[in-house]
């Protein structure tokens, strides 16, 4: 009848994570049925205190679950942009690909996330790589109609070859 | 007393399988 450490990370609940963990810290990476963290969940739910917390007891945010989902892809889905910089912070790799060729990126700017998508392009996430439904994340905005993501996606090109000139 | 349960949506998919008009 207790929640797990999946989802009291979920749900925010930081006291009762604090009291789970005296069991051990190491709980802090165990994985679900899907292979995912406590940290990932956390991600996913939008808990930057979580978040925050389960890095500074030294949880793995380079885990992948079962098809290779990272905390950073789904804290991009929802375009939590504060866990995102957090998450970058601490290493993870920004064009890290999920097994439907799916990156931070493409799921920032599916998810209409401009600041998340501005973010990400400034970390050095890689615009030219596609799903493999062949769609690049430039190919979403244009299609799904997203003006301010597409208009992200051109200012970063144009800097970068503002930057070239040099 | 049950406690309250939250599930991990899935990710959406990135194949928007565009149809001609």
């Amino acid at each position: 009848d207790t929640l797990s450490i999946h989802q009291l990370a979920a749900q925010g609940d930081l006291n009762q994570l604090m009291k789970y963990l005296q069991q051990g810290d190491f709980l802090i990476d165990l994985q679900d049925e899907w292979g995912f963290t406590p940290l990932m969940w956390a991600a996913a739910f939008g808990e930057i205190a979580v978040v925050k917390y389960a890095l500074e007891k030294g949880a793995d945010p380079h885990i992948l679950g079962k098809e290779r989902e990272s905390a950073l892809a789904l804290a991009s889905v929802r375009g939590y942009t504060d866990i995102i910089v957090l998450l970058l912070d601490h290493g993870v790799d920004v064009n890290i690909y999920d097994w439907n060729g799916g990156t931070p990126l493409l799921y920032a700017a599916r998810g209409n996330h401009v600041k998340c998508v501005e973010t990400l392009l400034a970390k050095g996430a890689d615009l030219t790589m596609e799903a493999d439904s062949g769609y690049s994340p430039m190919d979403l905005a244009v299609a799904l109609g997203f003006k301010r993501v597409q208009q992200a996606i051109e200012n970063h090109v144009l800097k970068l070859l503002q930057s070239n000139r040099v | 007393r049950r406690k309250t349960v939250v599930n991990m949506p899935p990710l959406p998919s990135l194949d928007l399988k565009l149809s001609d008009p």
